[in-house]
């Protein structure tokens, strides 16, 4: 199928098999087709996307039920397979409801779709991109906490919670990627003082026993940075 | 290059390696 029946057909009113049907096929064609296909699914693809991300959330379903959550993790897998590419990845920063709608896709209730997010996530705070991406994410999350009266990181926290170490591992690389690239030395103690207040330091101790090689990196990467930022002190 | 592919795969694994991390 071309991208733009693709197009076509998210135009169209599917819902649940339908819908994610639509989506596994799409996700494949986005990760086998050479870039121009991507691009030619460009922006209007990604708003369609995104939109059905948005209709999902706001579905009053429970979430963690039902194939409302599959179509939302296949977008989620979408979205990275659009964004594997320069053109893709520039759509998806210039659209205005691309990185909120992700954050608000963090939900510990869901792990497995967590994880793909919260790695998409750091993966965004990484870019070498004018307009510090970094910052977007971090004030989306804070202003998605501040919609629910909630502690910013505490999705975050709650995802450390959870029984699932690949959840485990990709919160603490959220935590490490929004810290690492925040400028200013009194602003990432900061960070990290609030993630401890918040438990965060009750977490790590219970993380550090846990045999596996994505831990032991990310929570070498956060000791290390929090050493030689009290040292800068 | 505009054609450039693969950026969130490398993103991804530089971050589950620490290499992302290494300060300048």
């Amino acid at each position: 199928k071309s991208a733009l029946v693709y197009i076509q057909e998210l135009k169209t009113d599917l819902r649940d098999t339908q819908l994610l049907s639509c989506l596994e096929s799409l996700r494949v064609s986005l990760n086998n087709n050479p870039v121009s296909w991507v691009q030619t699914f460009g922006a209007e693809g990604l708003a369609l996307l995104l939109t059905f991300l948005k209709k999902l959330q706001d579905d009053e379903e429970p979430l963690n039920a039902g194939i409302g959550v599959k179509c939302q993790h296949e977008i989620i897998r979408c979205l990275k397979a659009f964004m594997n590419n320069k053109h893709g990845l520039k759509a998806m920063l210039t659209s205005a409801e691309g990185i909120p709608l992700l954050v608000r896709s963090i939900n510990p209730n869901v792990p497995h779709m967590m994880v793909d997010v919260v790695k998409l996530l750091s993966a965004i705070c990484i870019l070498e991109h004018p307009g510090n991406t970094h910052e977007r994410v971090l004030e989306c999350i804070t202003e998605q906490a501040e919609e629910h009266e909630i502690e910013r990181f505490q999705p975050l926290l709650s995802g450390m919670h959870k029984n699932s170490i690949t959840l485990k591992a990709g919160c603490m690389q959220l935590i490490n990627a929004l810290i690492s690239r925040v400028e200013e030395l009194d602003f990432r103690i900061h960070l990290r003082s609030e993630l401890m207040r918040l438990g965060l330091k009750d977490v790590l101790k219970e993380v550090k026993s846990i045999e596996n090689e994505d831990i032991k990196v990310q929570l070498q990467v956060f000791e290390e940075q929090a050493d030689e930022d009290s040292e800068d002190l | 290059d505009g054609d450039e592919t693969g950026i969130m795969d490398g993103l991804l694994e530089a971050l589950q390696s620490g290499a992302a991390f290494k300060r300048k």
